[in-house]
């Protein structure tokens, strides 16, 4: 492909909220996550998408085991900024593909989405970087998942299985 | 902070899609993945939320002279995949901030949000990983914003000046 897949990695207990209808405009994500920080909570993933009629949605993972106190922090953050609503879902996994190199991951990225399209996997969440591509799936299918995109990515053999060139 | 920011970085000259009303069930993103990698087009940041009645959204960057045959590309994905339509942003930037360790990153995010918002600049969107957090901005802002998150974790400072512990 071009670049170099290092790993895959899962992240198999996690829980995401989403903080619905929040207001787009300066120091708004600021305010919610000062309050997460400020409860001790780590948090994994962070994805907002852009806006549609000046309200977005700001999701973000936490371990499930956080999560309960994170929903207190993120209510309360939604309150103060005057979003609509707080989701959650306790059952998520995080699956990720590693590459160094990748500069040009759209054909790694959608390797990667292929592979969970065969398996019937449907992704909840995306983030990139050039170096990690993530995605949120079902914790039922987390394991598969994992599986799957190794084979994907022939990183479940040893390097002496792999064809010569 | 606990962490080791080791840099900001910026990609000033990006441009923004955005597939709307994109069906939430397995093999979607692939489908719309698919048509872009063949186009050849290097996409950086993908960002897709949780869905809201079975629909979501999926935003890409590309580099900004890429925009237009991005669009067909995802004109045409959309059109397959029964989505409902296709927006863009031709003025956007990247500004990231680069870490090494940044496992309990959610100070370093905040304090990254804190930044643009006394600045008054608007984050359209977000990504993170563990070695890094991205947003979204108006190319305007760009040089403003990477000016402020320098200072923010004085990465503006010769290691000579910082104050001693
Ligand atoms: C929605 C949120 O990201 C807002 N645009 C902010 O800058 O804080
Ligand atoms: C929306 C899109 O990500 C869909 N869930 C898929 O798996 O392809």
């Amino acid at each position: 492909l071009g670049v170099h897949v290092s790993g895959a990695a899962l992240a198999k207990d996690e829980a995401r909220v989403t903080i619905h209808g929040v207001p787009d405009h300066p120091g708004v994500v600021h305010a919610i996550f000062r309050r997460i920080a400020e409860s001790n909570i780590v948090v994994d993933m962070i994805v907002q998408n852009v806006s549609t009629d000046a309200r977005t949605e700001v999701s973000f993972t936490v371990a499930a085991s956080e999560l309960a106190e994170t929903l207190r922090a993120a209510e309360a953050g939604a309150k103060v900024i005057g979003a609509t609503s707080v989701s959650h879902n306790a059952g998520v996994a995080k699956v990720s593909v590693v590459g160094l190199g990748m500069r040009t991951h759209t054909g790694v990225a959608t390797a990667m989405f292929q592979a969970l399209a065969d398996e019937d996997i449907n992704i909840q969440m995306i983030t990139t970087s050039e170096i990690k591509i993530s995605v949120l799936v079902d914790r039922e299918s987390a394991t598969r998942a994992l599986k799957i995109v190794h084979r994907a990515f022939a990183l479940d053999r040893a390097p002496a299985d792999l064809p010569r060139p």
